[in-house]
C-alpha cells in the first residue's frame, strides 16, 4: 500500500540522517510486557560509560517507561502514539528533530508492543531486537513469523520463569533459527541482567 | 475515520443477526500469551453439556489455536487475518455465514493479541473480555485504558506467578475500576482451572 511505501522512504531518510551523524540506533520490538524497557535500561547502565545514549519511547497515554528510563540520566524523547499501534518512521524523523544528533552515538527506540505491525514499518534504525518471553507460551515465533524474519537479535526473556511456565527455551530458539537463519538469539532475565553481555555482544555494542 | 463508522455499522448487523438466532456471543481480547485461548478452553469443558458452544478464532498464518478449540469437538472457524492486527466485524460477518446459528446458544469469538486496536473495532458481541497477565508486568492496565473503557469483564491470569513477578493482583483490579466501576474483575490460573466459576459467573453463563 501507499502507506507502506512512504513509510519506507522516510525510514531511508531517517537512516541516511543517523548515518550521517555517526548515531547507531537500535529497534526494539516485543510483545506487550516481555522486557523490552528493562533491556533497555540494563544496556543503559552497561553502557553509558563508553557511548552518549539517547532513547525514544512510543505509548498511547503514558509516560511510564520514558520516565523510567530518563532516570538513567539519558536524554529520553517519549513519542505520543495516540491510538497507534506501532511507532512509524514519521514518528521517528519527528522525534530525531528534538535531538542534537552530533552528541550522541547510540539510541534505542522502543517500540509500542505488537508482534505484528511493527514488521511492516521500518523506522530506519541499523538494527532490529525483538524481544519475546518465555510467560507467552511455546508459539509465540511460530504464530508470528514475519517480525522474526527481519530481526537482527531475539531476545528470550524471562528465563526464571521457563521451568514454571513449562516451555522449552532451546525449541523457541530453534523456531526462530527456522524462520531466520542469520538472526542471534539470545536467552536473559531482564531483571537480574543475566544474558546482557551476549546481548551487547550480539548487536556489535 | 470512515473505517471504524463502516465497522460499527457491520458490528450492529452481526449483533442483529445473533440476537435474531439466540446466540450470545463472547469477544475474548487480551495481550499476546495472557491466556485467551486457555480461558476459551476451560470455559467449553464447563459449559458444553448446557450449551452448544462454537468458536471463532483470528490468527495471522497459524492454526494452533483452532485446533487446540476443536479438540473439545464444537464448531471452530480459523479466521485468516492476513496481517491485520486485529478481528474486524466483517471478517466475523463472514464467519458467521458458515455457522448454522440455529442450532448454536453460545460463540467465543478469539480476538488477535493485542490491547490497542481490538478497542476500536467491536464486532457485534454482546460481551467483551479483556484477559492480562500478571507476567506483563503491574502497569497494563494504566498503560491501555481504551480496551478496559468497554470491558464488561475483565480476567487477570497466571495468578500463579504474581509473587514470582512481583506483581500486585489487586492493585492491577484497583486500576481497572479506576477506569471502568462497572467491569467485573475476576483473578485466574487457566491452566488449573481456579476462577474459571467466577468468570462464568461474570459473564451470566
Ligand atoms: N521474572 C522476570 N520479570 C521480568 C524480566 N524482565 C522484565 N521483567 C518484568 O516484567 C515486567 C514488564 O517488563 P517491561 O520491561 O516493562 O516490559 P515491556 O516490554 O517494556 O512492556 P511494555 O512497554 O509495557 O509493553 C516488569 O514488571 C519487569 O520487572 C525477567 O527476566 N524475569
Ligand atoms: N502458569 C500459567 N500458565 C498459563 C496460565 N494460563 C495460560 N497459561 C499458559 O500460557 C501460555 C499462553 O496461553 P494461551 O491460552 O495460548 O494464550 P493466548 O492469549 O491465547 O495466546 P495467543 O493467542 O498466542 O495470543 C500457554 O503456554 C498456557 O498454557 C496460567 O494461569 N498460569
Ligand atoms: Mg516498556
Ligand atoms: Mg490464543
Ligand atoms: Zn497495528
Ligand atoms: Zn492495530
Amino acid at each position: 500500500k501507499n502507506v507502506l511505501e512512504a513509510n519506507r522512504k522516510l525510514a531511508q531518510e531517517n537512516r541516511a540522517l543517523l548515518q550521517k551523524h555517526g548515531v547507531k540506533a537500535i529497534d526494539v520490538m516485543g510483545a506487550i510486557g516481555a522486557g523490552k524497557t528493562s533491556l533497555i535500561e540494563k544496556l543503559i547502565e552497561k553502557l553509558k560509560n563508553r557511548y552518549r545514549i539517547a532513547a525514544f519511547k512510543g505509548d498511547l497515554t503514558t509516560t511510564i517507561d520514558a520516565e523510567m528510563l530518563s532516570r538513567h540520566k539519558v536524554e529520553v524523547v517519549a513519542i505520543n502514539t495516540g491510538k497507534e499501534c506501532h511507532l512509524d518512521a514519521n514518528l521517528v524523523k519527528k522525534a530525531l528533530q528534538r535531538l542534537k544528533l552530533d552528541s550522541l552515538d547510540l539510541l534505542f527506540i522502543e517500540n509500542v508492543g505488537n508482534l505484528i505491525c511493527p514488521a511492516e514499518f521500518p523506522l530506519g534504525s541499523d538494527k532490529r531486537i525483538v524481544v519475546i518471553s518465555v510467560t507467552e507460551g511455546p508459539f509465540m515465533v511460530v504464530k508470528h513469523p514475519f517480525i522474526f524474519m527481519d530481526a537482527d537479535v531475539v531476545v528470550i526473556n524471562k528465563i526464571d520463569l521457563a521451568s514454571a511456565m513449562n516451555v522449552d527455551v532451546k525449541s523457541l530458539e530453534t523456531d526462530v533459527k527456522k524462520i531466520n537463519p542469520r538472526a542471534r538469539v539470545v536467552t536473559t532475565n531482564c531483571r537480574t541482567g543475566e544474558g546482557i553481555d551476549a546481548v551487547m555482544a550480539a548487536l556489535g555494542l
